[in-house]
């Protein structure tokens, strides 16, 4: 089973 | 004043069609470099990047950096209005609440405008940072998009993995499991119908395909994408707009529990 990742865990905010 | 002007009406009008269904609404953040975009879709799983820049447009002036919050959807059905071999010209005055659309035929014997409401959209920024990938694959944007057309009838999922045979894309579903494996093809004359692989080293990575195709409605405007893959990262498709700049998609991965 996986999970969707948030593509916000990736990318600070800038 | 900020003025913009393209001489084909034709690329904002495939560049909207490749975003509008993906993120409904956004900044078109103009300064004196162009103009750039940074959205997310609502589920907050991809993120579209847009660069324009101002040498890329045959005019271009903007006297003030502003934000400028654009209803994708509306865009799109002014931009119906222009036909694709028209002169568009963007202008907005500084502070202001709409966008005019200015069309003009190619024998200038029809100008016609449009103003566009302009909407507040409070947007979170984030910050991309430059960076290596293990992969990168150039492809032709006809290839990438039959290839996540053909997995979306086998399954929801697509694992990518690059190694030094080529780029496979593997799906399974009720009815049966697919593989596409591509191979760095050099020998077709055009260049456009080459496919470059860059490997530094083996990736795999699972994504929901449904972005991925959705990514593919930017087909029309180049003939060739890029995927950049590295482990644990989104992966990036980028198509570049000629000299105008690029649209870039990001994708986080599905993560194993």
């Amino acid at each position: 089973k996986s999970t969707q990742a948030k593509i916000s865990a990736f990318f600070g905010a800038g | 004043m900020f003025e913009a002007r393209l001489p084909q009406a034709a690329v904002l009008k495939k560049l909207v069609e490749a975003l509008k269904e993906l993120v409904t609404e956004g900044n078109f953040d103009v300064s004196p470099s162009g103009i750039s975009l940074q959205a997310m879709d609502s589920s907050h799983v991809c993120l579209v990047t847009l660069q324009l820049n101002d040498d890329g447009f045959e005019h271009f002036r903007c006297d003030r950096n502003m934000s400028m919050g654009i209803h994708f959807g509306n865009l799109s059905k002014i931009l119906k209005c222009a036909g694709n071999e028209d002169t568009i010209t963007l202008k907005a005055e500084d502070n202001a609440d709409q966008l005019t659309l200015m069309f003009e035929s190619a024998n200038q014997d029809r100008i016609s405008d449009f103003d566009l409401k302009l909407m507040s959209i409070e947007s979170e920024h984030l910050g991309i940072p430059d960076q290596d990938y293990s992969a990168e694959v150039k492809m032709p944007s006809a290839e990438y998009q039959r290839i996540v057309r053909d997995l979306t009838s086998m399954g929801d999922t697509v694992l990518v993995s690059a190694t030094k045979e080529g780029i496979k894309f593997s799906t399974s579903g009720d009815i049966g499991t697919a593989n596409i494996t591509l191979r760095h093809n050099t020998t077709p004359e055009k260049e456009d119908e080459q496919t470059h692989i860059d490997l530094k080293e083996p990736v795999a990575l699972t994504f929901a395909l449904r972005y991925l195709n959705n990514f593919a409605k930017a087909t029309p405007l180049t003939p060739q994408v890029k995927l950049s893959l590295t482990k644990d990262l989104p992966v990036v498709v980028e198509y570049k707009v000629g000299e105008l700049g690029q649209v870039r998609f990001f994708l986080a991965p599905k993560i194993d529990d």
